[in-house]
């Protein structure tokens, strides 16, 4: 008997969601009760507004970033949730008292560097690491 | 991201911070950022007179630093990809012998090291000095030997340790770059003691040449020409800060 056609598996779109994507302004950031999802905000640590220009050269501030957002069950893709935060969501809904939700932290963190004299008018050049936050995610 | 500016919780309304809660705000900061007191810059900030050559070298790795800061990952650029901190001194005394003097002439250069700070690993150091083209020497070929002044006698030559020897053309203009990395273990163990560097010139048949004679300058340089120091640090694990 002749064969049926072999029906080809619909293809499956299986590009994994950019890890740092962060929402748009087109993307829906608020999950089913309104709050907003987890995601990385704007934080502007300003050397200008601490009155230290007269000896930071470079830079006037710098954008630290901070993490805040809901880790509501079904963790959309763009939270960038570890497997972990996945499983404590939805323990968290069958046992709400007992187990917090995961929280919305940094998942990469990136540095920074500042340039300023020294008491001797040295020039010093500081590198700090872990000062940026670039990604947010449920942890 | 983007998005609005952080929001005071829900039921407490914005406030100003006091003076006082503004002055602990900032002692947090500088803490965290691992950086000094606010110091008082002796003379007024030299950003606010004609650029010296080292704010101006350390400008142009601060650029390359925060480059590598964003590029988070991307291969780092050679030097400040792998420095965590990068400190420039600025000449303190010169003492030359020169023309007129016995031979061989030499110029040397004393740095205050004093503001290095503990436990940082050196992972490199260079002494920088500016060449003009020389009209006395011709094209001839030139050797430039730097070296460490470990001791100074008083009834004899001091004793000195050989840190890098550059060959260069009489004619050649520009930054001179002498790798002295060799002399900074001992710095660590004696950091209250001024760090003296001696350069020699020398012709291709070993006769002595003054330095100044050479296009070498000093402390008479424009600023944005004097020599200067610079040393590359890694440091080791952030400072742990006591818990408040």
């Amino acid at each position: 008997a002749a064969r049926p056609l072999k029906r080809r598996p619909p293809k499956k779109s299986n590009e994994l969601p950019h890890p740092n994507h962060l929402p748009g302004i087109f993307d829906d950031v608020h999950g089913t009760d309104g709050r907003q999802v987890c995601r990385r905000h704007e934080l502007y640590v300003s050397f200008q507004d601490l009155g230290w220009l007269d000896w930071v050269i470079a830079p006037q501030g710098y954008s630290a970033y901070y993490c805040e957002g809901e880790c509501s069950f079904p963790l959309d893709s763009c939270m960038n949730a570890t497997n972990h935060a996945i499983l404590q969501s939805l323990v968290h809904l069958m046992k709400p008292d007992a187990v917090p939700k995961a929280c919305c932290a940094p998942t990469k963190l990136s540095a920074t560097s500042v340039l300023y004299y020294d008491s001797s008018n040295n020039v010093i050049l500081r590198k700090h690491r872990n000062m940026v936050v670039r990604a947010c995610g449920c942890h | 991201g983007g998005g609005p500016g952080p929001r005071p919780p829900a039921g407490c309304p914005a406030r100003r911070l006091g003076p006082r809660e503004r002055r602990d705000m900032q002692r947090e900061i500088l803490a965290v950022l691992g950086l000094p007191g606010r110091p008082r810059p002796r003379a007024p900030p030299a950003a606010a007179r004609l650029p010296a050559s080292a704010p101006l070298f350390m400008l142009g790795l601060y650029r390359a630093m925060a480059r590598d800061d964003h590029e988070d990952g991307g291969p780092p650029a050679r030097r400040p990809g792998r420095a965590d901190l990068v400190m420039s001194f600025v000449n303190v005394v010169e003492r030359d012998r020169t023309l007129g003097h016995q031979e061989p002439h030499w110029k040397e250069f004393h740095f205050d090291l004093t503001q290095i700070p503990e436990g940082e690993a050196v992972t490199a150091a260079e002494f920088q000095i500016y060449k003009l083209a020389s009209t006395h020497l011709l094209n001839r070929t030139l050797h430039v030997s730097t070296f460490e002044v470990v001791r100074e006698q008083s009834n004899r030559e001091s004793d000195l340790f050989f840190l890098d020897l550059q060959t260069l053309r009489a004619g050649d203009e520009g930054w001179l770059v002498l790798d002295v990395t060799a002399a900074s273990g001992r710095w660590l163990l004696g950091r209250n003691k001024d760090l003296g560097l001696r350069l020699y010139v020398e012709t291709e048949d070993g006769r002595s040449v003054d330095p100044g004679l050479a296009g070498l300058l000093g402390r008479r340089a424009p600023r944005s020409k004097q020599p200067f120091l610079v040393t590359f640090f890694r440091a080791s694990p952030g400072p742990v800060r006591a818990p408040r």
